[in-house]
């Protein structure tokens, strides 16, 4: 899960925007 | 009944596709041949173009003081610069992948993990996919349209750069010589992402059944849209096989960038992408 932290916060945030 | 399934699953997979890409293959082909009320693309065909269009890929995040240092800085940093753009734009698309693959009916039900991994190994054949429509045999648009950069400046580049899109040209020109339009578009991108066979997926059923669908849908839109073109269907479907090969080399090129640049530093998202990709 560490190795794609942000993938997992891409897939679970709805709509929010992500800080890329 | 069935049939009328499958519409609206690709009437639905259209309309995010809509709602998640900024630029249509409609739009960019529109661009392209100059058949839009915007005003034409800027061009970049050369180091100095290049120094003048920078303003424009970077307007939205580059500072006036960032933009005069881009100015004097040497040659030698053009390309780095210029590919650091297209990182970050490359990992904003990640998320616009993302969105759109959660659009898909079933994907967010699927194991968190399968999810991660289908994006990971998915998402690089999408994003290249993606850029086709914005190719032609001269160059590409990048920017959203804002500016078309030849293929023979991408090809004047110093090594590894000018191997970098070469690959992806010689794909876009047979890949848009099927003629898909925007709605076909959204449903194969929704077949590779949903594709059962990326290593370390730990449900496959699940994904496969999801696909299974999107296929039938695909394969009964590209009938009824293309009536005159002989087995369309199969002629997409074999597109996936060359998707592979482009993104392993790819990923080596990136592998090559990141040993030989020093000044090299690759974009998170990214890296979690290529990371044991391959």
């Amino acid at each position: 899960k560490e190795k794609h932290k942000i993938l997992h916060r891409l897939l679970q945030n709805s709509s929010s925007p992500v800080d890329l | 009944p069935e049939s009328a399934d499958l519409r609206a699953l690709a009437r639905h997979l259209y309309e995010s596709y809509l709602k998640y890409f900024p630029l249509t293959k409609a739009k960019a082909r529109a661009i392209l041949s100059g058949k839009t009320s915007d005003s034409a693309p800027f061009v970049i065909h050369d180091m100095k173009s290049l120094l003048e269009g920078e303003q424009m890929i970077n307007s939205r995040q580059m500072p006036a003081q960032e933009l005069r240092r881009a100015e004097m800085s040497v040659m030698h940093e053009v390309e780095l610069r210029f590919f650091h753009s297209c990182q970050s734009r490359s990992a904003e698309a990640v998320s616009e992948v993302t969105e759109f693959a959660k659009s898909i009916p079933g994907f967010v039900s699927l194991d968190l993990n399968d999810q991660v991994t289908l994006l990971k190994y998915g998402v690089i054949e999408v994003l290249i996919i993606m850029i086709a429509p914005l190719m032609n045999k001269d160059g590409t648009l990048i920017s959203y349209g804002q500016i078309f950069m030849t293929r023979e400046f991408l090809k004047s580049l110093r090594k590894p750069f000018c191997e970098m899109m070469e690959p992806k040209f010689e794909f876009s020109v047979r890949f848009n010589a099927l003629e898909l339009d925007d709605s076909d578009m959204a449903l194969f991108l929704a077949v590779i992402i949903l594709s059962g066979d990326r290593p370390g997926l730990l449900n496959v059923k699940p994904i496969e059944d999801l696909q299974e669908t999107v296929l039938h849908a695909l394969e009964l839109q590209l009938k009824t849209s293309h009536p005159d073109s002989l087995q369309l269907f199969a002629k997409v479907l074999q597109k996936m096989t060359d998707l592979r090969q482009l993104v392993t080399d790819h990923v080596q090129l990136i592998q090559l960038l990141k040993e030989t640049e020093v000044d090299w530093c690759l974009h998170p998202l990214l890296q979690e992408i290529m990371r044991d990709l391959y």
